[in-house]
């Protein structure tokens, strides 16, 4: 049975691509089979992971290439790699019958994985539409910032539009708070007002780490580039978590 | 005469909204007269100021209501704001002719002001065509981080692409570093990177500050905010900056 997660949140900047490809190594470490899907027109999880490919998620969607010439295998993970070919799919979906049902029929063609998660581009997009209308359960990473208030709320009201009209089984499991840094006073501001206002559960946070940053410059995870860091430690607590609430035990 | 400048970059989260606010509030504190243009459908500029407005450039665009009883201001700062309406508009948009200019058109129906600024959204959409086709100049606010340079190439290529086809008087000024923090070594290796291997004019950088995070929440600019704090006086460096550039002495 495969958890279907989407990494979503319409801020830009929140520490998505660097969450899904993360955890997707942290449930790989703990020996589950795991496939990420970069549904990003930018391809920033296909860039991040060196997965940049001649067959991409676009020659899947068009049915011209089988999934098996497309995927390629990272850290353990099976990567579903996309370029800026999808920017031009997106386009073509909107004339589509079914359009925002186009990723969920993809969806149907990967078994055998335990997770599933798919990276998502910030914005209010046909191509995230679809996601949340493919997966089951929703994960959104965001900074404790002021300006990531906004982006928040858009992003729920996007979730509730689409679980009544496209996908009534969509559930939040959290928000995860990225790139904490205690010593910032507005931080706990707004864990305050995400806890009594908003009411959705809480992961355990994801600290700032300069180690975060430089991982990518090497193509590798964090748990692989420093697995001793303070945010390898935070992903792999985090994975935990997702497992306990998924029902993994 | 007018100073047309876009804010962009295809990455999200580069303090492309943060840099339109300060910027165009350090530009009015030299006395110059300025408008800033919210172009990001999630209307963050315009959050962040506070001007949620009935009548947005929506309403501008499709002619149902006249630019003054739409424009506020905002610490000397003209503001035309965006909503949600923007995103419909953006898709109506695909199938009128001429459909890449009419950002440009509403423009020239915008006179008076020395200086105007749009804040665009990071994606690769037709509002950031219209921005880019309509203005003459063009900054590049990003973070000195690696998952930063694939939003860069990206927005080179697009400026480019809109150069040649669209708009070849259209200019990059410069790349604005945000967010800066001197105590990361991948900092040094990416500013390196740029200076040899990109060649674009570097602004001189706005460094990481906490002040910046908080002013938001106040609904003021760093300026009005924190006007000692190390970011305002990084601003008010770029507006000098700026000012030369357009040759104003
Ligand atoms: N824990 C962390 N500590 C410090 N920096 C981080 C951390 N996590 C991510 N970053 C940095 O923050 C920036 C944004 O991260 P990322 O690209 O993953 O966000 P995103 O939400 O996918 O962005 P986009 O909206 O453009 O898709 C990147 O430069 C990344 O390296
Ligand atoms: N100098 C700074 N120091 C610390 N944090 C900053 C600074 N400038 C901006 N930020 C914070 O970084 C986050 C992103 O900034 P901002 O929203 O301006 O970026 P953006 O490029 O407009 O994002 P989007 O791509 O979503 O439009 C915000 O929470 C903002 O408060
Ligand atoms: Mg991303
Ligand atoms: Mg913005």
């Amino acid at each position: 049975f495969m958890q279907t997660i989407a990494i979503v949140n319409h801020k830009g900047g929140t520490g998505k691509t660097t969450t899904t490809v993360n955890l997707a190594v942290a449930l790989a470490q703990n020996n589950l089979s795991v496939i990420a899907i970069d549904l990003d027109p930018q391809g920033s999880l296909s860039y991040y992971l060196q997965a940049v490919q001649p067959y991409t998620i676009s020659e899947a969607l068009t049915g011209e290439v089988p999934l098996t010439k497309i995927v390629v295998n990272r850290e353990g993970v099976d990567i579903l790699p996309a370029n800026q070919r999808l920017a031009d799919i997106e386009l073509a979906m909107v004339n589509i019958p079914q359009r925002e049902y186009l990723i969920k029929q993809l969806f149907e063609r990967i078994i055998g994985y335990d997770f599933l998660l798919v990276d998502c581009s910030p914005s209010l997009s046909l191509l995230t539409v679809n996601a949340l209308t493919a997966v089951k359960k929703v994960i959104i990473p965001m900074q404790l910032e002021v300006l990531s208030l906004q982006g928040l709320s858009l992003i729920l009201d996007t979730v509730f539009g689409i679980k009544e009209q496209l996908n009534p089984n969509l559930q939040i499991l959290g928000i995860l708070p990225v790139m904490l840094d205690k010593r910032k006073k507005v931080t706990s501001e707004i864990l305050e007002y995400l806890k009594t206002n908003i009411g959705l559960p809480l992961f355990s946070p994801i600290h700032t780490d300069v180690k975060a940053i430089e991982a990518p410059s090497f193509g590798k995870s964090i748990l692989s580039y420093a697995p001793s860091s303070i945010s390898a430690q935070d992903y792999r607590r985090v994975a935990q978590e997702l497992l306990q609430s998924c029902e993994y035990h």
